[in-house]
């Protein structure tokens, strides 16, 4: 016979229910045992004051046994229905009651193969947030460093400004046209020189 | 009938084993096991009798309510005719122990790490947005990087061929 | 047997809470 460990409901009240019983059931026992005791003490002591009574102690021991031999025997076939009616309608829990510290089963249950999707998933976000945050720091330091590279272009462009500016401080708007006027300026120097040179030698 | 809260029906039910125990016909008995006592003192075996019933039940009766005493059981069985009240529209069976702790502890833990899961995918995607703006921000300044230089360059260009023509000056102007 | 069933009823009911404390810290900790 397969025994029910009742174990859901040993879970609320933090004993078996079976035990509880077995517990009543000796205790039970035990007091009537000890009234029977008492009984018999109390017809002992009785016969002591009735003269010349012929009833002798182990009689009335052996009346004792066969009335709680009698009383066990009611005793056991009524505590079986009793426990049966407290297990079934005291310390029982419906199967269709979920204790509170249960009730998440109910509301989201998870299976173990949803749940370790649930962890895998999470851990690829992990990954994820962990490379997010990489790219961060590389698109900061590209940022930085783009910052140096303007820095310096723009100081380069400072620089050529400078230059035509000194141009401009001396009359000059713009250098190479200047330059180029002044190559040509040259050359016709040099022409009226050569021409000059030629004339005088003719001459 | 289920509106009986669970102590009274404890009550009840020890009430009724009590009776049931001392039920009519077993003073017959305790006479018959008696018998010579009972025809030599009627009376006095009566009464030894029902001090006899007298004390089992209040025996067990106090028994019973150490009982409830120790275990707390009255508050015990009422808090569970609230969880049996609170869940009685559930039809189905519910759920019970796998017997496998990891099966069972996937459903507890489940909310906490679908809220780490909602919380990191917040993050993630708050970051990447982030990272976009970054990212935007990272192409336009190669985009003016690359203007700059164009501008260097040009520039470099123009005073490179004005190194070019003042050499040639000078070669003009050295020529004899 | 008795003592065994309560020993793991016990468990049931005790060790889910306790374990998801853990658990929350162990969150708490890698969030942070």
């Amino acid at each position: 016979m397969s025994v029910d460990p009742m174990a859901y409901e040993a879970q609320f009240f933090g004993f078996t229910p079976q035990t509880c019983l077995l517990r009543i059931y000796i205790a039970f026992q035990d007091h009537l045992f000890e009234v029977m005791q008492a009984v018999e003490q109390v017809i002992l002591k009785k016969l002591e004051g009735i003269p010349d009574s012929e009833i002798s102690p182990v009689q009335i021991r052996k009346c004792t046994e066969k009335f709680l031999c009698f009383m066990k025997g009611r005793f056991d076939n009524l505590f079986g229905k009793m426990e049966q009616l407290l297990l079934q309608s005291v310390l029982c829990i419906p199967p269709n009651i979920l204790l509170p510290e249960d009730k998440c089963q109910e509301t989201h249950p998870f299976s173990e193969e949803k749940f370790q999707l649930l962890k895998k998933e999470i851990e690829e976000l992990k990954g994820k947030y962990k490379v997010e945050l990489c790219t961060e720091q590389a698109l900061l330091a590209e940022l930085e460093e783009q910052k140096t590279v303007k820095a310096k272009l723009k100081e380069t462009l400072t620089f050529f400004d400078e230059l035509e500016n000194i141009g401009r401080d001396h009359g000059t708007s713009n250098f190479r046209e200047s330059l180029v006027s002044l190559v040509q300026n040259c050359r016709k120097l040099q022409n009226i020189r050569d021409n000059v040179e030629k004339q005088s030698k003719r001459l | 009938d289920r509106t009986i809260s669970r102590v009274k029906l404890l009550d009840t039910i020890v009430d009724t084993f009590l009776q049931k125990l001392v039920a009519p016909r077993s003073f017959e008995r305790f006479t018959n096991c008696y018998q010579h006592f009972q025809e030599l003192a009627p009376g006095v075996t009566r009464s030894v009798y029902d001090k006899f019933v007298a004390q089992l039940q209040t025996s067990i009766r106090e028994e019973i309510s150490e009982i409830k005493e120790e275990g707390n059981l009255e508050a015990v069985l009422n808090s569970l005719d609230k969880i049996v009240e609170e869940g009685k529209a559930h039809g189905e069976p519910a759920w019970r122990p796998s017997g496998i702790p990891e099966k069972d502890l996937c459903s507890a833990m489940a909310p906490y790490f679908l809220q780490q899961r909602d919380t990191l995918c917040r993050r993630v995607r708050k970051q990447e947005a982030k990272n976009q703006e970054l990212a935007d921000a990272v192409l336009a300044g190669r985009r003016q990087v690359e203007e700059l230089q164009q501008q260097v360059q040009a520039l470099q260009q123009t005073w490179q061929a004005l190194h070019r023509e003042q050499k040639e000056l000078l070669s003009v102007l050295r020529a004899p | 047997f008795d003592e065994l069933i309560v020993d793991v009823a016990t468990k049931r009911r005790q060790y889910p809470r306790r374990i998801l404390e853990s658990v929350i810290k162990t969150l708490k900790a890698q969030h942070e």
